[in-house]
């Protein structure tokens, strides 16, 4: 199974409506400093169920939220939509018949955070049970944030003990 | 359970000590199993040698090094198990030209072989914005304001040229 | 004792403020002075807003952002008190290649001023190489053992033209 | 004052006797992964003073020394030296009339450091001192290690009341 597809939505820096589609192969992302590219990677951790706002930088989660700049108004809600492939059907019960399956987690001012798939409500923990199942999640190590690949080795024992649950 | 556990431990470990040593040109590299009071819970600690250097704990590697033996492990969990994506923000920061070239070749074979795995990474190293086979920019033309772009690769390889 | 420290940080917070401004081109950043138990040793905090954006806590910066305003803080303590020396690992592996330039040009400025600071940096990057007014190479040419070679600047220019 | 040369022997991957000399304006070194660069900064702290193995990412002191190859035997000590140039007469007292400061640290196994200024043997505590005068040291931020440029921004305000105590 494969992500598609992402699409931010008032997620940090990116005030507008941002899909990123997720080919075959290698995707490379460039820019300058300071234009995004890190909150790309954070909107993914997050819309698997991250819940510490600090792994996000933030003090608080609605600090994902688009703030604002001199120019333009804050906004009052985030999204982040994650697209998953299922042609081959092997997803995890429920969803093994849908070609598709789309997580979304959504975040409003004052009202927390709720969570979709396939546009049905659910809770945090069904979808962090979904990308547990397919081996994947905000603590994943196919997820490497700024700064952290060394963490892997210099880390102890016991931390590395997740990749191996991940890979059984 | 604790059997399942101790056979992928197997695998990642062969894996690992494979990736290290294309990742290094050489040298070895050994997973070692932790007993610890549960055992379904072992810790797994980390043994690297780079070629010509004397075994050592891994905590005196360079930064550069570090960077690779991590990627020689995540490596071998993904051949084991593929995930949906990988996401590697800026790892590449701390490697030598020649380094970036092997982790690119690693991620053409993990996405090429059975795996098909799908990466997208963040990068300010020419080296691997040449292998891309998708480019995509990230910039602020109206301040503060993040928007994506696909990067046509032909005229970035241009762009790149011309300000050498 | 108290005094003399409010002095030095006021000047700290003027100085850290223009280099913020110079490697930002534009912006704004100020240090505020947090009381504690012991009146004099305050809690300094960093409050940042690089161009047209709004100002938001400093944890939320970019990676490279971060290393910049580092930097400015850095250049700001060095202009106040220069040290006989200073020593800079892979400060730049964040940057872009603008900031890289910026970076360069703080490092000459605090170089050739009243300070004469000396730095030894290290780094992997070719345009902060370009900059050097004196270049060294570490290599392994008996493996595991390091030799310190003096680069001339020109060879390494024409190699690192070939090597584009 | 300036630190007109630095000079490792025996210093974890400096085998033999190695001398940088220090001149004005930026010097930049260069060179493949590991193949020593970061070492070359750690002979600094260490010489100033450090105390911390970790710090050095060691386990214990002694894992300084150069620990040999495969072609090579390890050798039994190590030791770096410092070169002040106090042409301008300011060093601190008791060393205000001398042109040249030379300061270094030697470590034997199974013996512990000892330290020198201008071939005296003196405490750690006096080259700290000394350091310290000069507003340098092996926490200083003049010696900012590879991956901890960020952490001045990232941590709390009172570690950052050193820089404060450094500039006055
Ligand atoms: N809630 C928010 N609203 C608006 N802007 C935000 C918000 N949260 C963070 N930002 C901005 O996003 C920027 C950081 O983006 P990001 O970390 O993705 O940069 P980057 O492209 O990864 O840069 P680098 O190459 O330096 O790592 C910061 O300038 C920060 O001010
Ligand atoms: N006591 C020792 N004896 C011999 N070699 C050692 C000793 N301690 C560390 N080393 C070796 O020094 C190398 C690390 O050197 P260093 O960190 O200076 O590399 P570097 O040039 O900074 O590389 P990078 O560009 O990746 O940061 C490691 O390969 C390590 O094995
Ligand atoms: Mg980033
Ligand atoms: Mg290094």
């Amino acid at each position: 199974m494969h992500i598609t597809a992402i699409t931010l939505s008032g997620f940090k820096s990116f005030a507008e409506s941002t899909h990123l589609s997720v080919d075959r192969g290698l995707t490379v992302v460039i820019g300058p400093n300071g234009c995004g590219k890190s909150n790309i990677i954070e909107a993914v951790r997050w819309v698997m169920g991250e819940n510490s706002a600090k792994r996000l930088r933030g003090a608080e989660m609605e600090d994902v939220i688009f703030a604002g700049t001199r120019q333009r108004r804050r906004r009052q809600s985030a999204e982040v939509r994650l697209t998953l492939d299922n042609q081959a059907r092997r997803a995890p019960a429920p969803f093994q018949d849908v070609p598709e399956i789309v997580v979304s987690r959504r975040i409003e001012r004052g009202q927390g955070s709720t969570y979709q798939i396939n546009n049905q409500e659910v809770r945090a923990c069904d979808v962090q049970m979904l990308f547990a199942d397919l081996s994947i999640g905000s603590r994943s190590a196919s997820i490497i944030s700024q700064g952290e690949i060394a963490e892997l080795v210099e880390n102890k024992p016991d931390a590395r003990r997740l990749l191996l649950e991940e890979a059984a | 359970g604790r059997a399942r556990l101790r056979a992928t431990f197997k695998g990642m470990k062969v894996l690992f000590g494979e990736y290290f040593q294309r990742l290094f040109s050489g040298g070895e590299a050994n997973l070692v199993w932790i007993e610890t009071e549960d055992p379904i819970a072992p810790g797994i600690d980390i043994r690297a040698r780079p070629p010509g250097k004397a075994m050592q704990s891994v905590y005196l590697l360079s930064g550069g090094e570090k960077a690779l033996t991590a990627l020689a492990l995540i490596g071998a969990v993904l051949r084991l198990r593929p995930t949906p994506i990988c996401l590697l923000d800026e790892v590449d920061a701390a490697l030598d030209d020649a380094n970036v070239a092997r982790f690119c070749a690693l991620l053409a074979e993990l996405g090429t072989s059975a795996q098909e795995m799908r990466f997208v990474i963040i990068s300010h190293h020419r080296l691997s914005m040449a292998k891309a086979d998708h480019l995509f920019g990230v910039g602020m033309p109206e301040r503060g304001v993040s928007r994506l772009y696909a990067v046509d690769m032909l005229e970035a390889a241009e762009h790149i040229h011309q300000s050498n």
